[in-house]
Order: C-alpha cells, then sequence, then structure tokens
C-alpha cells in the first residue's frame, strides 16, 4: 500500500545541511501495525510527514496505492490525504477555538455525511479514547493528555486506510496509553486500518507487529 | 521551603462545574526530588500551576519560603517566580521567533550578567541536555524531543531554587530521557534544588525520593 524509495530530506539552516533522512527504503502492507522507533532526532516526525503527505522529499519517491505522490497536483494530494490517510501529529495541533467535539467532527464536514450520523461517529471516537463527557471542552480547557487524545479520536473518524500517529501515547499514563492502544488495534484488525507510529514507548512497541529502527535518519538493519 | 494547605482549584464550563484539584495539603522541603505520578485528567498540570504562582487557587493557600503568595501583589509574585522558580511546561511554549540560544538566554536578560557569562551559562545548559549543535535551530527546525530539550536547559540556566517539570520526558527516547534526569539528580544533590516533577515515566518515578499519587483532584494516601 505505502513503498517508499531512496527517501531524502535535507534543511539548511545558514550554509550547514541537515541531513535528517537518508536514503529510506521501506514498504507496508495492508494490515500492519508498524513501530518506527530511534531516538530524539534521529528523523521519525520527518519520515512520518512524508508519508503523510504533508512534507514534500528533496529526493526519492513515495507511491501510495500505485500512485506516485510526485506526480500529483497539490489538489490531488490534498485530496488523497483527505480521503485515505489519518494524522495525529506529536504537537496535537487542534483548532483552539473549536471543542472537542467540533475537532473531531471536523474531518467529516469535507464528506457527504448526514448531522445525526456526524454526530454519532464523533461521540463513538470520543467515547473509544475515554473522553465523552468532555465533548464541550476546548482544547486550554482540557489536560495535555486530554488534547492528545482528541487528536487521536481525530484521526479515527473518519475511517482511514492509513493512519499516521507520532508519538500518540507521549502524554498518557500507563492505563489510559494501553486502552487507546487496544482500540487502536482492534481497528486494524477489523478494518485492516494500517497503523504507522513514531515512538519510544515500549507499549507501543509491544503491541506492533513490525518495529523499524531509525538512527541518525537512515534505517538501523 | 513549599507549603501547600487545602489547596483547590474548580473550573466552571458553561454550568458544569469541574473539581480540578480538591483539598489538596502538601509540605515540601529543601533537596526533595519530587513525582506527582496520577492518570490523564487526575490534576497534576493545575498543582503544578499553582506552586509555579501562574495561576491562582479558587480556595487554599500556598506559602513559599515562609511567603504566603496570596499576600502578593501581581509585580511581587513575577518577581518571586523570576528569583526562585523554573518552568518546564508539557508544552514547552518555546518563543518561536527566538533561536534555541535565544530561549535559553531570555530568562538571564532580566538579571545583570555580562554577556560572556551568559553565553557560557546557556551553552553550558544546552550541552546538558545533548544540544550544543543546535543553538542556532528555531524551534520549527527543531524535533519535538529537542524542543522539550531547550525547554529544560531554560528553566536550568537560571539555577532556581525549586524548579517544576511538567512531564519532562514524555518526548524523549529512553537513552535521552535517563541522560537529562542524570543532570537534573546531579543539580538536586549538588545544590540541593527542588524537582517537583508531573509525570507517568518509571523512569522518573523510580529516580524520585519521594511519590505523592494524584486521582481525580485529590491525594491518594
Ligand atoms: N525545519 C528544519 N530545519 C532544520 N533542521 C530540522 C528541521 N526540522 C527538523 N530538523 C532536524 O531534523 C532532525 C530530525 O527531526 P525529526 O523531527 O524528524 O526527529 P524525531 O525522530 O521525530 O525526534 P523526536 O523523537 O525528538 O520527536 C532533527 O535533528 C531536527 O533538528
Ligand atoms: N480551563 C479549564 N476549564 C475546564 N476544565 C479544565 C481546565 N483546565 C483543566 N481542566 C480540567 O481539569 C482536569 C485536570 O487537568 P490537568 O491538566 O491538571 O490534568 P493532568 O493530570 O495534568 O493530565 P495529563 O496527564 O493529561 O496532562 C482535567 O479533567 C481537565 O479537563
Ligand atoms: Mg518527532
Ligand atoms: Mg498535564
Amino acid at each position: 500500500v505505502v513503498e517508499v524509495k531512496e527517501l531524502t530530506k535535507e534543511y539548511y539552516l545558514g550554509k550547514t545541511l541537515i541531513h535528517a533522512l537518508q536514503g529510506i527504503d521501506l514498504k507496508i502492507q495492508e494490515g500492519e501495525f508498524l513501530a518506527i522507533a530511534g531516538p530524539s532526532g534521529s528523523g521519525k516526525t520527518t519520515l512520518l510527514n512524508l508519508i503523510g503527505c504533508i512534507d514534500l522529499p528533496t529526493l526519492g519517491s513515495i507511491k501510495i496505492d500505485n500512485t506516485d505522490i510526485g506526480d500529483l497536483s497539490s489538489d490531488q494530494l490534498a485530496e488523497l490525504r483527505a480521503a485515505k490517510i489519518g494524522f495525529i501529529f506529536q504537537s496535537f495541533n487542534l483548532i483552539p477555538v473549536l471543542s472537542a467535539f467540533e475537532n473531531v467532527e471536523y474531518p467529516l464536514l469535507r464528506r457527504k455525511i448526514k448531522k445525526n450520523e456526524r454526530k454519532e461517529r464523533v461521540m463513538n471516537a470520543l467515547k473509544n479514547v475515554g473522553l465523552e463527557t468532555f465533548a464541550k471542552h476546548r482544547p486550554d480547557e482540557l489536560s495535555g493528555g486530554q488534547r492528545q487524545r482528541v487528536a487521536i479520536a481525530r484521526a479515527l473518524v473518519t475511517e482511514p486506510k492509513i493512519i499516521l500517529a507520532d508519538e500518540p501515547t507521549a502524554n498518557l499514563d500507563h492505563q489510559t496509553g494501553t486502552a487507546v492502544l487496544e482500540v487502536m488495534r482492534g481497528i486494524n484488525e477489523g478494518q485492516g486500518t494500517i497503523f504507522i507510529f513514531s515512538t519510544h514507548d515500549p507499549k507501543v512497541m509491544s503491541l506492533a507487529n513490525r518495529i523499524v529502527q531509525l538512527m541518525d535518519g537512515k534505517i538501523v538493519p
């Protein structure tokens, strides 16, 4: 479903060249529950942002369902992203003026879904992350881990083919994190949804059916 | 050094009353390396924000070095905070337009410290968190864990009496997190600096010399 070849990402900082990713090759099949592990600064977020089509590579190619995303216009890329990919950002990226309910409902507004059905799907997603009684809270009226769980519910609600989760359990205690991971595992096994985690949480790695190690922008064989 | 009595924090959300903290009593002595543990939403950040004088309680009192902070004007409170407290926020709160170096240097600008000495203290703090080669990066040119470490360096550089650290290792891999905690432990043992952590990281709890459990806004005896 996802095929990455020779993927490279470089940044210039003044005159210094930063090699964030150096020639990554990776194939991801349907049903994978994949953990990308590696130390802070090793390139996990950079890799997820490229596979998630929210950043452009310096070199190399990414194919999703056999479509090379390099051949797409930015409109087509946005369309592919909205239809197939759910993204849980490392910094949550919730919309501050919207409630938890409205943040989770937001990606459903693009689709022709009736209001009742939207409400049912949003409340079900919030229930899956243990926040059904916090639907009216805005992000600044939630704890750090509660905001993170709203970001998870938002990625699950559109039932995408691929979910990219960047450190989704970083702000969650053991019990809450385990409960949320079990929900994700259920979706993965029930619907074949691909989950690609960036993580250093041992709980995530123990649930993964494949672990890829990143070090200084390269995959460690 | 820190004495908390009957500390209570309530929020109104529409007509609903949220009890974030309910009658907390806590005494913290010099040299303590204290972990406040508890599930997501239990009130850890709320408690740290009150002890850190960046939020006001609904009820109850907080004394720092025998001064009841309720008796202080907002200027005096800001003065106390700048002089005695270092704060590592759960969401880092770095200034986006400043480099890592400038973010760490910022709290030193209030004091009469010569530029050379400021530079030495900032580079030493960045070295302590493993980021001396990233001094020129802005926050958006850093990884999540690198931003978190800049926030840690910024709290350490003023050598405060009390450091409040809200989930300081959430975005760090095991090795990086352990290295940063060892630096903090060294400062705690060398200078008697009080560290109060909000955490659910077992590594932090294993280094703590005291653990307080929070559940639904109350201390679990
Ligand atoms: N815009 C940028 N400009 C310059 N360097 C950057 C930029 N974005 C990221 N980097 C650098 O690229 C490297 C990889 O960053 P990335 O965020 O992918 O790491 P990560 O594995 O997600 O780390 P963490 O676990 O700390 O979140 C880091 O060293 C970072 O400093
Ligand atoms: N401004 C606010 N308005 C309403 N409720 C709030 C507000 N701020 C926090 N809360 C609620 O107070 C409770 C305690 O929040 P707090 O941030 O202290 O928890 P926490 O222990 O730090 O959680 P986490 O581990 O997820 O960071 C939460 O249930 C949260 O929803
Ligand atoms: Mg990252
Ligand atoms: Mg918190």
